[in-house]
């Protein structure tokens, strides 16, 4: 690795160059935000923030997209309403130590199987909770933190929250322990008619983790700005 | 990939045009986009009398006139950037997830002296 090469690496805030053995699609929320930087007119006499993300208004310069790594938890014996558990993690653990995390949005994708008429306009409810300590195998369920109980109906969107908090918490005490995500359906009563609404969620469901930092770089300017 | 400034009367500090291409350097493999880019660099003289067009300081006037008087003595003032511009830079980190990294003062704007 030249000298040259590998001072302009740590310039760019990397310790080793990156070689990708298995690139992922560019997540298309990084694609948008990348293209409309670049037609954004250079000559405008407005210095543009490199600190800062505007697209979410919070302070920033560096945005990643992480995959979901968990795995769905099996249900047991059918439990009325309850369509699926999953168990979701993301790895944030290579975020370099100076990056501050400015802000953190879960997105929930469901590929909803739209054409069963049955649930057209099914009401589901949604609970995102944060395991305290580890489960472990035939022990009583941990005590989970509830973080969000909301109510959605089948649309062509994805649901996002805010877990700045949960992200932070996860790297100031080095504990992340992922979320729990459970989706059940709302009202009905006959088993086999609340499994049948149940496939309308379909299998397949995303999730992703939208991260903004700030790293050190940018700490030092802003400290210097104000 | 620097074209040599075009000989011309005016070799006034100005931009000069600089592209830098990272399949030049070999990044293309982990550097998703851009391709490159066009970072400039800043060449050309700062003679007295400074015009006002040549974005100086009035530290850069007095040294002028300063140099003008005592050439040997007190250099001409130097042809800086004056106002630049971040770049965005989408990349596959070491861990193979895709990282969209905003870089400040990557490209040259405007020189002066």
């Amino acid at each position: 690795l030249s000298l040259q090469e590998s001072l302009l690496l740590k310039s760019l805030g990397l310790s080793a160059k990156p070689s990708p053995k298995t690139p992922i699609p560019v997540p298309p929320v990084l694609w948008r935000i990348f293209q409309r930087r670049k037609t954004q007119p250079s000559m405008n006499k407005e210095p543009v923030d490199a600190c800062r993300v505007e697209e979410f208004d919070v302070p920033g310069d560096i945005i990643r997209v992480f995959t979901d790594q968990g795995h769905f938890i099996p249900k047991g014996q059918p439990q009325g309403q309850l369509c699926l558990r999953k168990r979701l993690y993301f790895n944030l653990s290579m975020l370099e130590e100076d990056e501050n995390v400015t802000m953190a949005q879960l997105e929930i994708k469901f590929h909803h199987n739209s054409y069963h008429t049955s649930s057209q306009g099914q009401i589901f409810e949604l609970r995102l909770s944060q395991p305290s300590q580890v489960s472990l195998q035939g022990m009583p369920e941990p005590r989970q933190k509830l973080l969000v109980e909301q109510s959605f109906a089948q649309l062509h969107k994805s649901l996002l929250f805010n877990l700045s908090m949960v992200a932070r918490d996860w790297r100031m005490h080095n504990r992340n322990l992922g979320l729990v995500l459970e989706v059940a359906v709302s009202g009905g009563d006959e088993v086999n008619e609340l499994q049948g609404l149940c496939t309308s969620i379909d299998s397949f469901l995303d999730t992703s983790l939208l991260v903004v930092t700030l790293s050190q770089q940018c700490q030092v300017s802003r400290r210097r700005r104000r | 990939s620097a074209q040599h400034p075009p000989i011309t009367l005016s070799n006034l500090c100005r931009p000069r045009r600089l592209y830098i291409s990272f399949s030049d350097v070999g990044w293309e493999n982990w550097i998703i986009a851009p391709q490159g880019y066009l970072a400039n660099y800043c060449l050309g003289e700062c003679p007295f009398p400074l015009t006002a067009e040549l974005n100086s300081t009035n530290h850069a006037i007095l040294q002028t006139m300063v140099h003008s008087l005592d050439p040997q003595g007190t250099p001409q003032p130097c042809c800086v950037p004056v106002r630049l511009s971040p770049i965005s830079i989408l990349y596959y980190d070491n861990s193979d997830n895709v990282v969209l990294r905003h870089y400040a003062d990557m490209v040259v704007d405007e020189c002066g002296c």
